[in-house]
């Protein structure tokens, strides 16, 4: 258990340097608190964002705090691949330098998988392949447009979609 | 294997029975605040059967069906495609339709979940989504707030998450 | 002490009723989970945001939670008044409409108090009265403009102020 | 009363003196990911000692100080104009200056408020703040995450809040 758990633990930790990099244009880092008996300690996220000193994720501002958490993810996510992957508001905190990055590290990863993002960034929504708008229509409920013209089935019972 | 379509009828806030096709690569959704964004991505937990009520902010299964719909039931249905291995190892490409319903009735709920049209259990679905090469634990999807709550947990909780990775 | 509670209660259940619905159009209400013992239970917030059903916080999207914490937060502070009040990105969630009414919100408590907010949003920033801007440069560390330039004071070692 | 002024200097990623007037209403800050925008309220919690140096995001009060400058102290000055009631209770038009101190030694930290120049406890400075209508709670004062723990939290603990201003 504790041999897959650091061989685990190895293999985020070098995708974790790669993504952070890509999205902080910085150095990251993963260090466990207890690295002879990792279950007794926490898991430490260290990072230097470009122009900065090495700081724990705790120290860093809200921004920051997003962007080092997204470089984790994509990390769990390149050691456990997965052929879809869904995003929800995860931009919220970032500015619009930062949510350009991140949408551009989605965008190059989706040549390999689906990616399904819910943003309110125009930045994130321009880079995107594909936009699904929805809306809340008074006593309809939900109306989904912006899907393909060609892949309406006029013979579902959904007039709304693409119309 | 690639998601093909979501199809959400008379759940939560689509009253209307509604297909959403989803293409390769990057797709984005937008609308504003209490549109119903987040919905579709609990109806795509729960055609899988990767979470729990709350986790899609319902009390209960029941909850999850239209209050204003005028059906008792909400389906979701799943169109996956991609290259199958069939018993003799030969990979052939095929398209796989998952659903799930669920129906308020007066003894409780009922739900049941489909492939193909056939009733199968939450376990056998879940071996055909490994096949597929796609997580049964969830982990592919970010929920709102996750990221911030990532950034707000502490060490022990973080490293937590990496031992659900081993 | 309880009857400190119950009254101080009282006046931020009113004072959110009207904040809701300034803020979302809909209806809103504050409810003890225990009327007779207050401290054996919490607090529970429903609203019917305009043209939907009554629901509690928790089911609520996420957006329509900050809208509703938002409400609580200047109940809170009609009841608990200040001279100054400081918002720190509390506009996360919000999409383009929610935002506007927010900054109306603040703009017309501005007129008898100072609220310094801190934001991302273009239409936040486009309803205040003066913004001011905060940059890293690097080799020399945070930078302020976009201060009044008659308030720049030569005597102080601050020359990037307002330059 | 109102806030006319607040200068930061050599604190967090403020290394240079820097003095920020604020007007009467409704004023904005903006700026990109980690330029110091957080920090500035920051500073007025800490020249107002009302938070934990945890609250402002430093292990010790000696985190303060800015690590690329050259002092080993950090200053922040509130000046503050307003109404004041003298003591035959008339009012007068008045400014006044709080500032807080924090220095590096060899021993530890050392730390000092004063009042126009003056060293006072903190308890003087929040007798002042009260007497000016300034809370010494925090309670006005709207942290970064602030809003997202408050639709986060439990029944109970959004109870507790009242509980404070009770
Ligand atoms: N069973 C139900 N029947 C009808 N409407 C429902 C039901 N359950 C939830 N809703 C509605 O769905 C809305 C929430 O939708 P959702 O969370 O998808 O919004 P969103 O688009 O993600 O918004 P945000 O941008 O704020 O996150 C709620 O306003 C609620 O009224
Ligand atoms: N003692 C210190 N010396 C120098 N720099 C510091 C010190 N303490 C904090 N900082 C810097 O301040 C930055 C954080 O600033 P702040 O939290 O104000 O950013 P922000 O503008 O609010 O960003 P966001 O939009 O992401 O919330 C960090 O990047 C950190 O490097
Ligand atoms: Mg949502
Ligand atoms: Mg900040």
């Amino acid at each position: 258990k504790r041999t897959a758990f650091l061989d685990a633990f190895a293999r985020v930790s070098k995708a974790f340097a790669g993504s952070f990099a890509e999205l902080a244009r910085g150095e990251g880092r993963l260090r466990l608190e207890n690295p002879d008996d990792p279950f007794a300690g926490g898991l430490i996220i260290e990072a230097r964002p470009r122009g900065k000193k090495l700081a724990r994720l705790e120290a860093m501002s809200g921004g920051e705090k997003s962007l080092t958490a997204l470089a984790f993810i994509f990390a769990l996510q390149e050691v456990n691949p997965a052929p879809f992957f869904v995003f929800d508001e995860v931009d919220q905190s970032l500015d619009g330098v930062n949510t350009d990055t991140l949408a551009s590290a989605i965008k190059s990863r989706a040549d390999s998988r689906q990616y399904l993002v819910i943003s309110h960034h125009r930045v994130m929504l321009e880079k995107s392949r594909q936009t699904i708008g929805v809306t809340m229509r008074k006593g309809w409920g939900t109306v989904v447009t912006g899907v393909p013209m060609e892949e309406t089935e006029p013979a579902q019972a959904a007039p709304e979609v693409g119309a | 294997v690639r998601v093909e379509a979501l199809t959400l009828d008379n759940f939560k806030s689509f009253a209307k029975k509604t297909r959403i096709p989803i293409r390769d690569g990057f797709t984005t959704v937008s609308g504003p605040n209490g549109s119903g964004k987040s919905n579709i991505i609990d109806a795509i937990q729960f055609v899988l059967g990767i979470a729990t009520s709350k986790g899609m902010r319902a009390e209960r299964l029941t909850d999850l069906i239209c209050i204003e719909g005028t059906k008792p039931s909400a389906r979701v249905t799943l169109e996956l495609a991609g290259a199958f291995e069939d018993a003799d190892g030969r990979r052939t490409h095929k398209k796989v339709e998952v659903t799930r319903v669920v129906r308020r009735q007066k003894s409780g709920a009922q739900a049941h979940y489909e492939v193909d049209g056939t009733p199968v259990r939450l376990t056998d679905l879940h071996d055909l989504m490994r096949d597929l090469g796609f997580p049964t634990s969830g982990q592919n999807i970010v929920l709102q707030g996750d990221v911030i709550r990532l950034t707000s947990m502490g060490g022990v909780a973080r490293r937590q998450v990496l031992d659900e990775l081993a």
